[in-house]
């Protein structure tokens, strides 16, 4: 039996509402129907198999293609890297980014790396204390200066710290902005320019919707990403943004955050999204 | 955009000399994508749509009123039940209970808050019950002293529900006293729990739900159990400055039969609106 459009009408639309639900952007899941519409469209189907078991055959298989473009291995990275590690996190308001690098820097500790933390965000009120704690809960120097102070120059002397004691990587912290804030973007870009980071992670949150395209679109294209972390998957949150982000990038998902402490941070694996998405 | 293709839907509608099912049928999903994509809760957007195409068939247009106007006039209609119009905001005596997700905005909002009660002429006092969060005790501090509110937070005091308490009875003498807490959601029972105690604590008269713009179709789930924990009087949308829509919130708007007091549009304390339901579901349909 070959598959027509009407056949597949109905599973499709039934898998759209499915990715719709877990937080998937309607462009992206629509793109992902479509892709998926027409490889089926004319498929040889055999007589009894269930039409909607291919469809969804077929989602996980281009679900898994859009995850796994350009998989990094963190690790790897690390070692390979010629050291300071200059690491930069950046993302909209309130996703995780200061969460995320007192993360990071216990996650490298463990690892035997040394570890600096740059107290990027010059701006927000409580930013460069709550570093301050997350260092001294740590034991991870932090670099600091007053608030208002510019966030290249805080960045730049964790790096030139870094170089003079001999530790492994400096994370560096900025503060959020919205993608519509073209000051902030251009203030983005110059951090990017002078302090020249080896890794720009995006911190995005997992409970995002629709909007994770349209900042994760202009964040990548205003400094290319290298990868994203996604945050707060532990609020039940499906996940689907991850497919979203990592669609509108072609970057992959470096980690992932699973709480609120220190050791809730895993790699990123596919395999842990398509399990949530048709678990 | 997607409000392009609304429009043009609406457009063909607005020559058309009656409404027929497919006119209408187009009309509709480009409506749903529309709402979609604003993150509307999915069962919501199904729920609207069938209701908006039943009533677009069935009903006669008003009197003086073309067949777009009124396609138009029950999209209005139909968002506004969900959303409801802006929730009254006395001008009075009160406690006020800041609640909701992790970052969604709530210390940020309670320094917005008090100002907004401030420049009206109510004394106004900051009670930081967050004793989670890394420097929320400095964060809140310092967004309190720039516009010369009162604070009240205790580093060394752990207990969330104590630091509330102690500071009511340090704020007493206060018209309005705000109480800002820890970020937590509907699977992290034990701060569940904390909210809970805070508010047997608090008992205030309002327990307002502070939401980010871009939540996604998490909002409805987490705002039910929210109201279920401790009963949610209004719900305020930040980061509306942004492209995000509020489709989630609104989503949870409707799902707790609550409505929006007051919008976020910015990071400083002057960036508080009162909530207009037109503005925001015409923002909303892009
Ligand atoms: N449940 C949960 N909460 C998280 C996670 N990551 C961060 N958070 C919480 O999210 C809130 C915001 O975290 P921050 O690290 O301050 O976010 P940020 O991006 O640095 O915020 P800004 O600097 O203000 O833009 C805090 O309450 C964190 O504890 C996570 O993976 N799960
Ligand atoms: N652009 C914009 N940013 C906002 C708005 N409201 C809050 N923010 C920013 O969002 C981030 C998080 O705000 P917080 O007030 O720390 O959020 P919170 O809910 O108290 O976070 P937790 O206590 O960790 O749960 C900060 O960077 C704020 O400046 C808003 O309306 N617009
Ligand atoms: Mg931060
Ligand atoms: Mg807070």
């Amino acid at each position: 039996v070959i598959l027509d459009e009407k056949d597949l009408q109905e599973p499709l639309w039934a898998l759209e509402m499915a990715l719709l639900e877990s937080d998937v952007a309607l462009p992206v899941a629509e793109e992902i129907v479509t892709s998926i519409r027409q490889e089926l469209v004319g498929q040889k189907k055999k007589i009894g198999s269930d039409t909607g078991q291919l469809a969804e055959g077929a989602l996980k298989n281009a679900i898994l293609k859009v995850l796994s473009r350009n998989l990094m291995d963190f690790d790897q990275f690390m070692k390979e890297s010629s050291k300071p590690v200059k690491i930069l996190f950046v993302g909209v308001n309130g996703t995780g980014k200061t969460t995320s690098i007192a993360k990071v820097a216990k996650y490298l500790k463990d690892r035997g790396y040394s570890v600096v933390m740059a107290a990027g965000d010059t701006f927000r009120a409580g930013a460069v204390e709550q570093m301050e704690v997350h260092g001294a809960r740590l034991d991870v120097k932090v670099v600091k200066h007053k608030t208002g102070g510019d966030p290249a120059a805080v960045i730049f002397d964790a790096v030139e710290y870094a170089k003079a004691h001999n530790k492994d990587v400096v994370l560096a912290d900025t503060a959020g902005r919205l993608h519509t804030n073209i000051n902030l973007m251009d203030q983005m870009r110059k951090i990017v320019r002078v302090t020249k980071p080896d890794l720009m992670i995006f911190v995005d949150e997992a409970i995002a919707g629709n909007d994770a395209v349209e900042r994760a679109r202009l964040f990548n294209q205003s400094v290319p990403i290298s990868g994203t972390i996604l945050t707060k998957t532990d609020a039940d949150a499906k996940g689907g943004s991850a497919i979203s982000i990592a669609h509108i990038t072609g970057k992959p998902i470096i980690f992932l955050g699973v709480g609120q402490d220190y050791p809730d941070l895993v790699k990123f694996e596919p395999e842990w999204l398509l399990d949530r998405l048709f678990g | 955009s997607l409000g392009g293709s609304l429009r043009d839907a609406l457009k063909k509608i607005a020559s058309a000399s009656r409404l027929d099912k497919t006119l209408v049928d187009e009309t509709v999903r480009e409506i749903q994508r529309a709402l979609l994509s604003a993150d509307v809760n999915v069962k919501l957007v199904m729920n609207i749509s069938n209701r908006i195409r039943d009533r677009a068939l069935s009903e006669k247009p008003p009197a003086g009123m073309n067949p777009r106007e009124h396609v138009i006039n029950i999209v209005y209609q139909e968002l506004i039940n969900l959303v409801g119009r802006s929730s009254d905001v006395a001008l009075k005596k009160q406690t006020i209970m800041l609640i909701g997700l992790q970052g969604s905005g709530k210390t940020t909002t309670a320094a917005k808050l008090a100002t907004f009660f401030q420049r009206k002429g109510l004394r106004t006092a900051v009670i930081c019950a967050d004793t989670f969060r890394a420097g929320a005790y400095d964060q809140l501090k310092a967004l309190c002293e720039r516009q010369g509110i009162f604070f009240y937070g205790d580093k060394g005091n752990p207990d969330a529900p104590s630091v509330a308490r102690i500071g009511l009875e340090a704020a007493k003498r206060y018209d309005v006293k705000i109480v800002d807490t820890a970020g937590r959601h509907a699977l992290e029972s034990d701060l569940i729990q904390e909210m809970k105690d805070i508010h047997a604590v608090v008992n205030a008269d309002h327990k307002l739900l502070v939401m980010d713009a871009a939540l996604g179709q998490q909002a409805s789930e987490q705002a039910r159990a929210f109201n279920e924990a401790v009963g949610i009087t209004g719900v305020i949308i930040t980061k509306l400055d942004g492209t995000a829509k509020g489709g989630g919130a609104m989503s949870a708007v409707a799902e707790t039969k609550s409505s929006v007091a007051f919008i976020g549009v910015g990071e400083t304390p002057n960036d508080l609106e009162r909530f207009e339901a037109d503005r925001f579901i015409s923002r909303l349909l892009g």
